[in-house]
């Protein structure tokens, strides 16, 4: 790559990666293979401290405040928020439902942590999508090994701590072979808290 | 290896600091 490396600039504090902020707008009625998929993500740029994340994201629109259908993702440097990408091809997402006016919050508290490594699954995180819908808003957290229970248990278990969901929050298990063959991102195995 | 850990706190704190601004 020709483009310059993104480091912590002097007297910042350094994340344990590099992210990459995108965002996507989908068309009613557009099919979603991934090739049109890819067309529509754009990326927004890449952080490498703390300091810089915050320049980056309080410039940014919060969920609340996007209209149609539309997601912003948060990746670490040099994956893309695909499933078929290679860092992401053998693994999964958990996948937390909320209703309207609860997205804004546990974007934010899902993406500190996410930041802060309070997971503590090693490099596993991939990264997290908040997806902006007209009934309800949808966040997921993907992860590497979609086979390591260990790790989406313990992902899953962080989850539920950062982001204080009200009871009966419907959380579901995804792996992306199972996504991409079906289609749909948000079907499958439910887990209600 | 090690990890760069940072708590809920700490990352807000950093929001206000004059690096950021």
């Amino acid at each position: 790559s020709k483009r310059k490396a993104v480091v912590p600039g002097l007297a910042e504090h350094p994340l344990q990666y590099n992210y990459t902020f995108w965002y996507s707008r989908r068309t009613l009625g557009c099919p979603t293979s991934s090739q049109s998929y890819e067309q529509n993500i754009k990326q927004i740029g890449t952080f490498a401290s703390v300091e810089q994340f915050w320049r980056f994201y309080s410039h940014m629109v919060r969920p609340r405040d996007l209209t149609g259908h539309s997601d912003f993702h948060l990746f670490t440097e040099g994956i893309k928020p695909m499933g078929e990408d290679d860092a992401s091809k053998n693994g999964g997402k958990w996948i937390i439902r909320l209703r309207k006016g609860l997205a804004s919050r546990c974007w934010e508290n899902l993406i500190l942590a996410m930041l802060g490594e309070q997971f503590m699954v090693g490099e596993e995180i991939c990264g997290a999508v908040v997806s902006v819908h007209f009934q309800e808003d949808i966040i997921s957290i993907w992860n590497k090994t979609a086979s390591d229970q260990a790790t989406t248990a313990r992902i899953w278990d962080m989850l539920r701590r950062v982001l204080n969901l009200p009871p009966n929050t419907i959380m579901e298990y995804k792996t992306h072979t199972d996504s991409i063959k079906d289609n749909s991102s948000f079907r499958n195995t439910k887990i209600t808290l | 290896g090690t990890r760069i850990i940072y708590d809920r706190k700490f990352l807000m704190d950093c929001r206000n600091s004059p690096v950021t601004k």
